[in-house]
């Protein structure tokens, strides 16, 4: 070990596997996380003979498909053996082995984190019971496909239709435009050969808004796309160039009625339409999205501010006292100030997006009883934590880029790649400006309750406090 | 009420900030739309004060929320790593007071001696992290294979690894590149 560092180590004034373990959660979670680590690792998945950085773009897609094959197969693996469950994937994929392990993206992401979930979320105990087998055991591969070529965090702007067709109990789903295209989703140009598309149901003549509803794009044999489907790649991107980031148009496809996921909503078979509990239901899976994003920010951070602090006790520059070496770039208070603030925010980070979890959790056990009081307030915060979180990463990871000067422009640094992963979160899952504009209508509408006397709901409730003078 | 310059003092005074700028919005939105502007356009022409407000409103929730969870941790750990966490704590809270320190001065009776007390505060707390600042990240617990970088490595031997990448380059598989025959050459001789 480089003798600046292990003199650091020997200074340290905390038992770091002590914190170590709480930012695990307990012992426990650290030992079941190195295991998990060992094991994975072990296949030797992420070794690459050539590094991916200098494959082409289609190669690179073959490669994350063939880890991400491997990948999952451990996992199985790991299930069988373990009897675990979900919980397995998203620690082993969300966390900081998936991204080790496909450091560009993987094209089965979406699969986990929104095909499986929105399932669980919005389909009938009868849909489950059909789609979420296939989905687990992998003898099908999803996406979500919401955001189109036009229209993105505005979801009411979305132009995909889904029309019912009472004569044949189907719903016929079709691309008006260019612009009504689903782009972006993950996994959806090559991979993927059903889907989750989010399109505007009409039944009766009448528009009821956005639903989701489960498409088949491919055969299951052949993996040729169907009739009436316009599929493909949407082109090399800033980073995540593993993700096989794809386009979908329909052309007058039909899907039987059974196709649309009716846990909130339903549409019976002549037609009629039966509305959900909230419109705000749709938000399920954004906002568990969201909160896992808030996680995912923190271990990206975590990261980057790992590579720059060690870097920084190994660099040596400059001479401010002539009669002494150069000091260590850790001493100049200006490269301290770069990177403090980096590891406290990642504590920061990981405590809310806990406390948001719990707050998600118990909000979604309130709905269930038909209690919807405080999902608006739930939403607000996820749209601002979202934006916020995801801003401040990014200039975070930008920030330790720039304090390991020239070496930190290296690829081989994975500060660019770091980059690459988190500035994307600022415009997918809802682009940061428009997040923070809809939590500002709550906020309004929050202050005009406090202006008329009224009790507010915990998160806001310092408005009326410091509007009347008292400390929140 | 008087600025208080504690941690509590700064995220109390954010929460003003975020009530005040809310209360702004409000305002702005309500003196445009009696100028004659419907709602959405009276909202649009304030929608820069809103998306700071929401910033804001967020940015004071992150601060309370990491003040009172890590309150709640802290009793639970050993006073070294305490001290530590709590270090971290003041440094993150700190360090947005003098970001946002604007909006302070428009918002709350913070004054200049109070700012000078926090930048004084905030560079001692750094001088305070730096002996910890290598274990701080260690304890994050990336293995090498996972944090996947020349400059990051455990060991530290980071011009060892720059090197071995730089070999990686398929570009370094020969000494000369096909191109020196087909282009270069041809060029230099004027034949290209």
């Amino acid at each position: 070990v480089n003798p600046d560092l292990q003199r650091e180590r020997d200074k340290c004034t905390f038992n770091v596997t002590e914190l170590t373990n709480l930012i695990d959660g307990g012992v426990q979670n650290t030992e079941e996380r190195k295991r998990q680590e060992d094991l994975l690792l072990k296949e030797g998945i992420h070794i690459e003979e050539v590094p991916s950085e200098y494959l082409s773009h289609k190669e690179k897609y073959e490669l994350a498909v063939k880890k991400a094959c491997l990948l999952f197969k451990v996992i199985r693996r790991m299930q069988e053996e373990e009897n675990t469950g979900m919980e397995n994937y998203r620690s082993v994929l969300g966390g900081n082995l998936g991204s080790a392990i496909l450091a560009d993206g993987s094209p089965l992401t979406l699969h986990y984190v929104m095909f499986i979930p929105t399932i669980l979320g919005q389909a009938t105990v009868e849909q489950q019971a059909y789609w979420i087998g296939r989905a687990f055991n992998l003898d099908i591969i999803g996406t979500y496909a919401q955001t189109e070529l036009g229209h993105g965090t505005f979801i009411r702007g979305l132009e995909t239709t889904a029309t019912y067709d009472p004569s044949t109990k189907e719903f016929v789903l079709h691309s008006p435009t260019l612009t009504s295209y689903k782009w972006w989703p993950g996994g959806l140009a090559h991979t993927a050969n059903y889907c989750i598309v989010m399109a505007q149901l009409y039944t009766k003549g009448q528009c009821h808004g956005l639903h989701p509803f489960i498409v088949q794009l491919r055969d299951e044999e052949t993996h040729m796309p169907l009739k009436g489907i316009k599929i493909g790649e949407i082109g090399v991107k800033l980073g995540m160039n593993g993700t096989n980031n794809g386009f979908l148009g329909f052309e007058h496809v039909r899907i039987p009625r059974e196709n649309m996921l009716m846990k909130n909503s339903k549409v019976l078979e002549d037609g009629t339409y039966v509305h959900s509990l909230s419109s705000k239901l749709t938000y399920g899976t954004m906002m568990f999205v969201r909160v896992v994003l808030v996680t995912d920010m923190c271990n990206y951070m975590a990261k980057a501010v790992t590579i720059a602090t060690r870097y920084s006790a190994v660099r040596r520059q400059s001479q401010p006292k002539p009669d002494e070496p150069e000091p260590q770039i850790l001493d100049y208070v200006t490269q301290q100030h770069k990177l403090m603030i980096g590891i406290s925010t990642v504590h920061a980070f990981r405590l809310s997006a806990n406390w948001l979890w719990h707050m998600y959790n118990n909000v979604i056990a309130e709905l269930d009883t038909g209690d919807l009081e405080r999902l608006p307030e739930l939403h607000a915060l996820s749209c601002c934590l979202k934006a916020v979180t995801t801003a401040d990463a990014a200039e975070c990871v930008e920030r330790c880029r720039l304090s390991c000067g020239g070496h930190g422009y290296m690829l081989s640094s994975s500060l660019p790649t770091t980059y690459g992963l988190v500035t994307a979160a600022c415009t997918y899952e809802g682009e940061n400006t428009v997040l923070l504009l809809q939590t500002a209508r709550y906020l309004v509408k929050a202050w005009q309750q406090a202006m008329g006397g009224n009790a507010l709901t915990p998160t806001v409730s310092y408005i009326s406090e410091v509007s009347t003078g008292r400390r929140s | 009420p008087p600025w208080d310059n504690s941690v509590q003092g700064v995220i109390h005074g954010f929460h003003r900030v975020a009530a005040g700028k809310i209360g702004m919005c409000v305002a702005n939105i309500e003196k445009r739309q009696k100028s004659g502007l419907c709602y959405e356009d009276a909202w649009n022409m304030t929608s820069v004060q809103l998306a700071s407000a929401s910033e804001s409103h967020c940015r004071a929730i992150l601060l309370s929320t990491y003040y009172s969870e890590t309150e709640k941790l802290a009793s639970k750990v050993t006073p070294a790593l305490k001290t530590v966490l709590l270090q971290l704590v003041d440094l993150y809270v700190v360090y947005w007071a003098l970001q946002r320190v604007g909006d302070l001065l428009r918002f709350t009776s913070i004054s200049e001696r109070d700012i000078e007390q926090l930048q004084n505060w905030y560079e001692d707390l750094l001088t305070r992290l730096r002996p910890n600042a290598v274990g701080l990240v260690d304890a994050f617990d990336f293995r090498d294979e996972i944090l996947h970088s020349a400059l990051g490595s455990y060991d530290g031997r980071v011009y060892e690894r720059l090197m071995e990448e730089a070999l990686k380059s398929p570009l370094n598989a020969q000494p000369v590149n096909d191109s020196f025959h087909k282009y270069l050459k041809p060029f230099m001789q004027g034949k290209l």
